[in-house]
């Protein structure tokens, strides 16, 4: 199936956590979102990448508003199971590329990372779908980065507010 | 908007690597992904997670079938950008709960996690988008994950082959 991009989404409603080091060990996951959920936290994405000598990171985001509630929950639950630490970042923003066939998708990838890097901007988190190719960057680089996107795209000037997609 | 659960997926053609200490700096994301892409490998999932003292890594999965041309490249890679090694591992495989509202999903997220260590099955990888949470888990587990996840969110025998989602 072809890629077809037919948009940019952007939230720039955007928080990151990182639980670092945790035991990768069933039932670790669980705990991390369990509490959340117990909490209502809604959480955008989850980004989980290979552990490495039985340890994991696990990092999530959710709105801003929702930053010191979950940092709360997750200090209680770096204690329980022994992390070595929580970290967190406000000025983030979330930039995603959207449209289908995306699954096969290391050209348009590529394509959408070497267009964020020609304006320096550094990529801190992916997350990919069939639909949606996903990047955490800083919050002051969201509007050249929509910018740098369309055109290398060669889409609209509109770009969606990612609620809406 | 309610999250809705509508199936379990499964792909069990799946291998993953991961560049480990890549240089946390722009133009890193698009040189793997783009020497990728000019060998023509089909990438699936896409996961990076936060940087640590201005290094990362970079976790994606393949078809097995493209294990090893792919782990030729991510060597060379490896050696252009002055990362710390390169890791694969093609006893995986992928299973997914598949519905809609999935976005504000902490509550769908802890129980798929919380089935799954129900049955000691360790999380390896996770990623998320609004129509579905995928999991990497060991292959031999997969039988025992797409049970357990059926019955957690209650839904009919059958379970989609990922590649018809
Ligand atoms: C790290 C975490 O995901 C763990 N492997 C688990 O299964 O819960
Ligand atoms: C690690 C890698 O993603 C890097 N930050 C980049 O922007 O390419």
């Amino acid at each position: 199936e072809e890629a077809l991009v037919t948009g940019i989404a952007e939230d720039i409603d955007q928080a990151k956590i990182t639980i670092l080091d945790v035991p990768d060990r069933p039932g670790i996951a669980a705990k991390v979102f369990g509490e959340l959920a117990r909490e209502s936290i809604n959480v955008d994405m989850i980004i989980q990448s290979a552990p490495i000598r039985d340890k994991n990171d696990i990092s999530f985001t959710i709105a801003k508003s929702d930053l010191e509630k979950s940092l709360k929950i997750m200090n209680k639950v770096k204690e329980e199971v022994g992390a070595k630490d929580v970290i967190s970042d406000k000025n983030v923003a979330k930039v995603s590329v959207v449209g289908v066939g995306m699954r096969t998708h290391s050209g348009v990838a590529a394509k959408m990372f070497s267009a964020l890097a020609s304006k320096d901007i550094n990529i801190e988190m992916i997350s990919t779908s069939e639909i949606k190719i996903s990047c955490i960057i800083k919050k002051d680089k969201m509007e050249e980065a929509v910018k740098i996107l369309h055109d290398t795209f060669e889409l609209g000037k509109t770009s969606y507010k990612d609620k809406d997609v």
